[in-house]
């Protein structure tokens, strides 16, 4: 799994 | 917390210069997002207070008149390039996207994961850790720990919300408390000042 998860958290 | 302490009793000593810069560089290289892309009000200030905080406290250690003079030089010897390099590396070949972005945000990641033990080691080499630089390190990993409750709070609640890069460093980062956690507590329980052994 290459998707790229969102940077949401600090 | 650590701010706060140096600024008001003008001390640094048991303080580890070498992890506030490697937390600097763990945020500049991961909220660089800040120039292009908007979370929430909350998460854009909470980027800004920790760059700026990190660099306030080097600040405060490398200029300060007063402050620099309590610095434990000869003590906070770790050799960061130790832990740049390797986390670099990982960054690199292992990661989500291969941008410039996206591998310094995970360097940013790995980075934190092990940004604590220069600190630590000047802890066990510092004789009567001050309560104040105690705190501040508790803080720090329990604040990251409590990340594994949130995690654990998305993946069961969001569907499809997954990081192994993310989950995998956290938990190694908080492993790496235990033993100072441990401690902590301990000289907590005995109402003594805190010391770790060698």
């Amino acid at each position: 799994g290459n998707t790229k998860p969102p940077h949401d958290e600090l | 917390v650590l701010l706060l302490k140096i600024h008001a009793t003008k001390n640094c000593s048991g303080v580890s210069l070498k992890t506030q810069e490697l937390y600097a560089i763990v945020f500049v290289t991961r909220y660089l997002d800040l120039l292009f892309s908007f979370i929430s009000l909350y998460n854009t200030i909470m980027k800004l207070i920790f760059i700026g905080s990190s660099a306030c406290i080097i600040w405060y250690i490398r200029f300060h008149r007063v402050v620099s003079q309590t610095y434990d030089r000869e003590q906070d010897t770790f050799r960061v390039i130790f832990l740049i390099l390797p986390c670099l590396l990982l960054g690199i070949f292992i990661n989500h996207e291969f941008t410039i972005t996206e591998i310094l945000w995970t360097f940013s990641i790995y980075l934190e994961a092990v940004a604590i033990l220069p600190q630590l080691v000047l802890l066990q080499r510092t004789k009567n850790v001050d309560t104040l630089t105690g705190n501040y390190v508790f803080l720090l990993g329990g604040y990251r720990a409590l990340y594994l409750l949130n995690w654990i709070y998305r993946f069961l609640t969001e569907p499809g919300y997954r990081q192994w890069i993310v989950w995998i460093s956290g938990t190694i980062q908080t492993a790496i408390y235990c033993d100072f956690f441990y401690y902590y507590f301990q000289s907590w329980r005995r109402n003594e000042k805190l010391s770790l052994p060698s």
